[in-house]
């Protein structure tokens, strides 16, 4: 499913 | 950062801080889901781990230790210091219906399969239902405070806000997670209900009352 992409988001 | 994202966490922290001061103010707890509390604390806890181990922003940190504070102390007013008016007749909700569903798709969906992407992953999937207890609540008590009521309008209006921030991210960075935005999408969903009450009865001053 791809990478994470919201590590920066709370 | 955009302005969807800020709005939205800004739009979080006030209902975090509106349901605090509601228990604290009026030393009740009434009409309030524990059950749906502890969620939320357990949602911030299992997604903010990397709080000691990846620094992202003064801004992420500072706003992730408030969460977990206040998550905590909500918690802890609640089932302690005002237990007496915690109302668990009606906060009958089987948590472990949403526990064990989300614990298997967070074992089987995720973006990798290591210890703090599953544990992040359970915190986005047990946060899109984490809300069911209170909203389940509600309808067996058949009304809400309209302090709660503004409460549950601040916390659906945040992910809703974040849906905007995702178009926003995909649109202008390219970044798109399948995972955050479906579950976003039930969350939002899961509010529409009460959307729809709050905006035809609270905003004209009515209280908030279900047709029992």
């Amino acid at each position: 499913l791809g990478q994470r992409s919201t590590k920066d988001e709370l | 950062m955009n302005i969807f994202r800020l709005t939205g966490d800004l739009s979080h922290l006030a209902a975090i801080i509106i349901l605090l001061l509601k228990i604290w103010k009026t030393r009740s707890c009434a009409g309030i889901s524990g059950k749906s509390q502890i969620l939320f604390a357990l949602v911030f806890t299992t997604r903010y781990l990397d709080l000691f181990s990846s620094f992202i922003s003064l801004y992420n940190t500072v706003m992730k230790v408030i969460y977990i504070m206040c998550a905590y102390a909500t918690v802890y007013l609640i089932y302690g210091k005002f237990k007496a008016t915690y109302d668990g007749n009606h906060d009958t909700f089987r948590v472990e219906f949403l526990l064990i569903p989300v614990v298997l798709l967070a074992v089987l969906i995720n973006h990798a399969f290591a210890p703090m992407e599953i544990l992040w992953t359970f915190s986005i999937y047990l946060e899109s239902v984490a809300i069911l207890p209170q909203l389940f609540m509600i309808s067996k008590t058949g009304e809400a405070e309209t302090i709660t009521t503004h409460y549950l309008f601040f916390l659906g209006l945040y992910r809703t806000l974040y849906l905007f921030n995702w178009i926003w991210r995909f649109y202008f960075e390219g970044f798109f997670d399948l995972i955050a935005v479906v579950a976003g999408l039930v969350q939002t969903i899961l509010y529409c209900d009460f959307f729809y009450l709050y905006i035809t009865k609270v905003l004209k001053g009515k209280k908030l009352s279900l047709p029992a």
